[in-house]
């Protein structure tokens, strides 16, 4: 079931601009219907948390003829849109990350698009494409290999 | 599962 929007202005009290986040989020989860608004700390890199809203789920991503659901987790700050996300790629346990240009053995994502951030030029609709676009070159996570089950040993 | 998707990879290159 879709969040609405009243639920949304009641998840984000503590934003400085709310009704931008919310504008933002919900034309984000119209467009990804695999993304949806959770509400959990996000433990800063000094150690202190702060409860904040992520858009967690998966992308459409195309690589190679076949289209993957990349699983990622946005957070926005409560500053947000004035200043950007932080996006992270969300590995499953059968999933490796592939560090790279784009991102770090943690999973975090790095992309000028978020270095050079600055509302309202830059938007998670924006910000969401160009990750389509830069993880269909590059996938930030890929399956593991299968490892293949021991033979049954024989009792006698 | 409510409406999600399950996260899917490219498998491994090597």
């Amino acid at each position: 079931m879709a969040v609405s929007e009243n639920q949304l202005k009641k998840m984000l009290t503590k934003y400085k601009y709310r009704d931008l986040t919310v504008q933002e989020t919900v034309s984000v989860i119209v467009q990804y219907k695999d993304l949806k608004p959770v509400m959990d700390s996000y433990v800063f890199n000094d150690g202190t948390s702060r409860e904040l809203m992520s858009l967690t789920g998966t992308i459409p991503v195309s690589y190679k003829g076949n289209t993957y659901n990349i699983p990622i987790c946005l957070w926005l700050l409560d500053t947000y849109p004035f200043n950007p996300p932080i996006c992270f790629v969300k590995p499953t346990s059968t999933m490796t990350i592939k560090t790279g240009k784009h991102v770090d053995a943690n999973g975090k994502i790095y992309l000028p698009y978020l270095h050079e951030w600055k509302h309202p030029l830059s938007d998670l609709i924006g910000l969401i494409q160009v990750m389509i676009v830069v993880f269909g070159e590059e996938p930030p996570v890929f399956s593991r290999p299968t490892i293949s089950a021991p033979y049954p040993s024989y009792q006698a | 599962l409510n409406g999600g998707t399950i996260p899917t990879a490219p498998p491994s290159y090597t």
